[in-house]
């Protein structure tokens, strides 16, 4: 039978907890919470799910994947360091060529110790092409010549993994007006940025996202390891405030770890 | 930032000479908001708050003072002293010692590794590095790499056990009189029982006297999660927080001591090897407070 008392202080309590722990940030979680307070308990419960659900329902600005005649088509991997960019990049590659796509890969992270031979690795593994330059070289010069090397061989699509760098070193960011320059002179038309963000971030998540589309335009993102006990929800206060839907998932360190995003499984896992 | 907004509650408020409840009440719901945006965990955030206004209601504030100053005061020497007084180095006992880095995937532990065997090589050490990853592609190739570049001794992993590796580590310091190992494991979660397994194998083979948790610096609310799995699994002796040259408020420093009482020993500040420096447990607070 349905209750017409408002939703307790107590019970309001518990969701608020729920939503901090799971990274949603005060400011986000004081909104919704008193949005929800003159409810009764289950319509309350309801709409919080929903608003939660609402504010991942993003359109991509286009979707990467849909197949068009434009060839390659390109996926920039970016993200601070650590998050998982070069291991998603492989997954992304699986995944493409599993949809029968022909797929290369471009080891655009010319800075870090062994940032080539990691990517070379699963390259290796799966039969992906490759095209790599010198550790220490430039990154823009890995990304023009792999861009004719895609466009030469025929490939659907170039995923390029680069070096994971914060968001607060200029000289790194701006490494990326580089590669936009180089990929503007090619005249890629379909240059889909994506953005990595680790799951267990807390709300500095939405700086990274931020200052990145400050340099590159981020049209998705990526949220890694959710396969541990993180809930990756400080995806709520940077997709409300940037509106750039998350596209995938990583739920592990194999190769098919790796999931289309779903919004209603998402915040159903918030209160699993 | 949160110490000039605790200082606006109260110079709109006329002065008593001493805080009153209501006065503190108004200042705490500020530091919540502050302490939660700087990614403390949930639970430390709400103890506290309960704590600081303990000691901060009915405080006396003498005409020379402002009442926002005399809180501010409270809240920094608490996260002060929260965080850990004075620097523990490691312990280093053994023939040879052997440091275990240990930590979620990504967290920066190959690159600490490298730092750590370079400081101690500054302090006259010959540490021996010990790749013990067999899973992440090229992990050894990066410590080794590293070590290479930084002129430090290097054990190669061996493909088929963490264990073995380790084991072989050891026995090549014994014979070249290397000290200390130092052990760069492979990231793992702290809820896959058999990646726990293989540390706590190492562990009681190897009886390191130093087990130090590799942690992101912008890890959110989980910091207590894992920081709380892994000490209960193999009992850590110290924490390195990485990253710290970004601008994540690190947050995760004050939920991870103040939960596991665990000493942060270094803070990871940049990807060359010398970015490794002491924790200040002053230096901390004040980011935290932003
Ligand atoms: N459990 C889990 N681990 C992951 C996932 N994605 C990546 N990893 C692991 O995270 C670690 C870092 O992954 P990388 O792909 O090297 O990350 P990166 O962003 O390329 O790192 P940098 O290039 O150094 O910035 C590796 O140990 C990966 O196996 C995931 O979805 N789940
Ligand atoms: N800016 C910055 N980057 C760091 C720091 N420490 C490590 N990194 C970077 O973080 C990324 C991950 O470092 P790794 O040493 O590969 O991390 P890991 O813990 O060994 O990763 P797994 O072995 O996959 O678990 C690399 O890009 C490092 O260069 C730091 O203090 N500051
Ligand atoms: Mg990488
Ligand atoms: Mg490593």
């Amino acid at each position: 039978s349905r209750s017409t008392d408002k939703i307790s202080q107590e019970q309001l309590e518990e969701l608020e907890e729920i939503l901090l722990l799971a990274d949603l940030g005060p400011d986000l979680t004081d909104y919704l919470i008193s949005e929800i307070k003159n409810e009764n308990p289950q319509d309350g419960l309801t709409k919080l799910q929903q608003q939660l659900t609402d504010i991942l329902k993003v359109d991509a600005a286009e979707d990467v994947l849909i197949p068009t005649s434009d060839k390659p088509k390109v996926i920039l991997i970016a993200g601070v360091n650590g998050t998982g960019k070069t291991t998603s990049a492989a997954k992304i590659a699986y995944l493409l060529t599993e949809q029968d796509n022909k797929v290369m890969l471009a080891a655009a992270d010319t800075f870090r110790a062994a940032g080539i031979e990691q990517l070379e690795n699963w390259a290796k593994k799966y039969d992906f092409d490759l095209i790599k330059g010198q550790y220490g070289g430039d990154a823009a010069a890995v990304v023009h010549d792999s861009y004719d090397a895609a466009h030469s061989r025929n490939v659907d699509y170039l995923i390029i993994d680069t070096a994971g760098r914060l968001h607060t070193k200029k000289n790194l960011m701006n490494e990326f007006n580089k590669i936009q320059k180089v990929l503007n002179n090619k005249n890629c038309h379909r240059c889909h940025n994506l953005l990595v963000l680790d799951a267990t971030v807390g709300l500095n998540g939405l700086q990274q996202v931020q200052i990145f589309n400050q340099y590159i335009p981020v049209h998705g993102l990526i949220v890694t390891k959710l396969d541990g006990t993180a809930k990756g929800g400080c995806v709520f206060p940077v997709v409300h405030q940037m509106r750039i839907p998350v596209q995938f998932i990583g739920v592990g360190e194999g190769i098919e770890d790796f999931q289309f995003f779903d919004p209603e499984k998402f915040v159903r896992g918030l209160f699993n | 930032n949160l110490t000039s907004r605790i200082t606006t509650v109260f110079t709109s408020l006329k002065r008593k000479g001493y805080l009153s409840e209501k006065d503190v009440d108004n200042a705490i719901r500020d530091i919540r908001r502050a302490l939660l945006q700087a990614d403390v965990n949930f639970q430390v955030v709400k103890e506290f708050c309960q704590n600081i206004k303990q000691q901060a209601v009915g405080e006396r504030v003498y005409k020379s003072l402002r009442p926002g100053d005399v809180v501010v005061k409270i809240v920094h020497d608490q996260l002060v002293e929260l965080l850990g007084q004075e620097y523990s180095p490691l312990k280093l006992s053994g023939m040879p010692p052997v440091i275990m880095l240990v930590g979620l995937q990504g967290s920066g532990k190959t690159t600490t590794a490298a730092k750590l065997a370079n400081s101690l090589t500054k302090q006259n050490y010959k540490p021996l590095l010990s790749a013990c990853d067999n899973r992440r592609p090229a992990a050894s190739e990066q410590l080794e790499i590293l070590a290479q570049k930084n002129q430090i001794d290097f054990n190669p992993v061996d493909p088929l056990s963490a264990l073995k590796s380790a084991e072989k580590a050891v026995e090549i310091a014994r014979k070249k009189y290397l000290n200390p190992v130092i052990l760069d494991t492979a990231g793992r979660l702290h809820i896959e029982h058999q990646l726990m397994e293989e540390l706590k194998d190492i562990k009681s083979k190897l009886n390191p006297s130093d087990i130090l948790l590799v942690v992101d610096a912008m890890t959110g609310q989980d910091a207590v999660n894992l920081a709380e799995s892994f000490n209960k699994e193999l009992g850590l002796t110290g924490i390195i927080l990485t990253k710290l040259d970004g601008d994540t408020r690190g947050g995760a420093a004050l939920s991870i001591r103040q939960v596991t009482g665990v000493p942060i020993k270094y803070v990871g500040t940049g990807e060359k090897i010398d970015d490794l420096m002491q924790f200040y447990p002053k230096r901390m607070a004040s980011r935290i407070l932003g």
